[in-house]
């Protein structure tokens, strides 16, 4: 494993926790898309079938299964334990525009036509556009609040790293996966306006908020 | 290499 692959796994797990302990903390969901976390709940579940047929290395599976474990507690605190707090008149993208496409794109393009191989390839695209309820949220409601956007940033910084994570493979283990690398630049490209915005607004010490 | 039946990046 080279550097970027370890900071950015580590920063995806920083982005999970520090989710589910400002839910957590704050006793709220409010400002979260449930949707979104629904998504990464099924993006985790799907993407990590291999862990009943095939074991790659004990940290492989532990992120795996702290992942999906954490993915599931964040949507069971968004919809069960805090649902007063929920906010589901701003979250209102339609996730079936969103895994409809995906589904079938996982079907046309792969890189097997095989069961778990078509669901780890549905995992990927759906993955890259997961994060869009969230970002449709804050667009709608036209503020985030600060550690909303520490999440976020975190969440996209892991992608961005394995950009640089899959040119290091490409260089020097002549590995690349075409799937993998076209989705994570199309997510990475989501987070620019995000990371622009994060940058200028909030490591300056202001809240973000989008013009009226 | 690709399409290995356990995908060791997360």
């Amino acid at each position: 494993m080279n550097i970027f692959r370890g900071i950015a796994d580590f920063s995806h797990l920083a982005a999970i926790i520090i989710l589910l302990h400002k839910i957590w903390k704050s006793r709220s969901c409010a400002g979260i898309s449930g949707k979104s976390q629904i998504l990464f709940a099924i993006v985790f579940t799907t993407r990590y079938l291999d862990l009943l047929t095939s074991f790659i290395s004990l940290y492989n599976t532990s992120m795996k299964v702290i992942y999906i474990s954490c993915s599931y507690a964040t949507v069971y605190l968004i919809y069960m334990k805090f649902r007063a707090t929920y906010d589901g008149n701003h979250d209102s993208f339609r996730v079936e525009f969103l895994v409809v496409p995906v589904g079938g794109l996982a079907v046309l393009i792969n890189h097997d036509f095989a069961l778990l191989e078509i669901l780890w390839t549905f995992s990927i695209y759906l993955e890259s556009v997961a994060i869009l309820p969230q970002l449709f949220m804050i667009s709608k409601t036209g503020e985030a609040e600060t550690i909303t956007t520490h999440y976020l940033f975190c969440l996209g910084l892991y992608r961005a790293l394995y950009l640089f994570n899959w040119i290091w493979r490409f260089y020097f283990e002549g590995f690349f996966d075409m799937i993998a690398i076209v989705a994570g630049l199309v997510q990475t490209v989501l987070y620019c306006d995000f990371f622009y915005l994060y940058v200028t607004k909030v490591l300056k010490g202001k809240k973000l908020s989008l013009p009226a | 290499e690709f399409n290995i039946y356990g995908h060791d990046e997360l």
